[in-house]
């Protein structure tokens, strides 16, 4: 008599989180844009047998956004995710994984991310800043100012915008716009810059430097600006050798 | 005249009685909120 099929692979299995730690390693290794996401939820999984010792596993994940940029050196698990009252970002994910005797390599994924509604959030935090469009005005206006007023104090390399990855604009009962960015580290000292800053090019990807910057512009009831900003110090681009990558969007 | 006609008892399963402390296993999917839901 032919054996009975195996028990369905329930989401919180530890094979199940296995699965889901190799996906989210692909995931925030194949992503060069906005922040690492994290675990949430494992919303389903499915195994389709093809030969002995040989799955096809098709995951559906939700993740949160976290605070650590894309470009961050910090393990994705000392990251700490982005609260409700920073308006949370979503990403639901779906991944094709292989188990081939035993060892689990990613085939594809695809994910979509989305922001908490913001209804939501001003429901339970009526004062909370909400996101704001990247190419805002306002926005636009603080990340020049905040990579401005940086490289004008600091004698180091010049900082170049890579991109903005966050900003968020509160109306009351104050007006200050709160911006995030990443950064990279130019040939040019600061002050060479101020010769020609044109001639400021960012260095090649294997002795690339990069860098996140913070900055709160407080514009009324009194104006205020603080900037922060720090380099990662250098960093030898990820390989790809870990996973079996065939297709990913 | 109208017949009455006899209709088939319902079969009533005798029903496992649940041990004492029982707890239903979780369902297998979606999996547990790790920090919060959208």
């Amino acid at each position: 008599a032919p054996a009975a099929p195996p028990a369905p692979l329930g989401c919180d299995d530890p094979e199940a989180e296995a699965a889901a730690e190799v996906a989210l390693s692909y995931i925030n290794s194949h992503s060069h844009h906005g922040y690492k996401f994290a675990l949430n939820r494992i919303e389903n999984i499915r195994v389709l047998p093809q030969k002995p010792g040989d799955d096809i596993m098709l995951l559906e994940l939700d993740l949160l956004e976290t605070t650590c940029h894309i470009l961050s050196p910090m393990p994705v698990e000392n990251c700490t995710v982005r609260s409700f009252r920073e308006h949370a970002v979503e990403g639901d994910c779906d991944v094709k994984l292989q188990k081939l005797d035993g060892k689990l390599s990613v085939l594809a994924s695809k994910c979509h991310s989305h922001a908490d509604s913001s209804e939501d959030v001003l429901q339970l935090c009526p004062d909370c800043p909400l996101l704001a469009s990247l190419n805002n005005t306002e926005v636009l206006t603080t990340v020049k100012a905040a990579l401005d007023d940086h490289n004008s104090k600091n004698a180091d390399a010049y900082l170049r915008l890579l991109e903005i990855g966050r900003a968020k604009i509160q109306y009351a009962p104050a007006h200050v716009v709160y911006v995030e960015f990443a950064v990279a580290a130019t040939n040019c000292s600061a002050e060479a810059a101020k010769e020609n800053v044109e001639a400021c090019q960012l260095l090649p990807d294997d002795q690339s430097n990069f860098g996140f910057c913070t900055a709160t512009k407080v514009i009324s009831p009194a104006q205020d600006f603080q900037v922060d900003c720090h380099l990662y110090g250098h960093q030898v681009p990820a390989s790809d050798s870990a996973f079996l990558c065939q297709d990913t969007s | 005249a109208v017949a009455k006609r006899a209709v088939a008892k319902v079969a009533q399963h005798d029903k496992v009685p649940r041990p004492v402390g029982f707890v239903p296993p979780p369902p297998p999917c979606p999996g547990r909120i790790r920090h919060f839901k959208i």
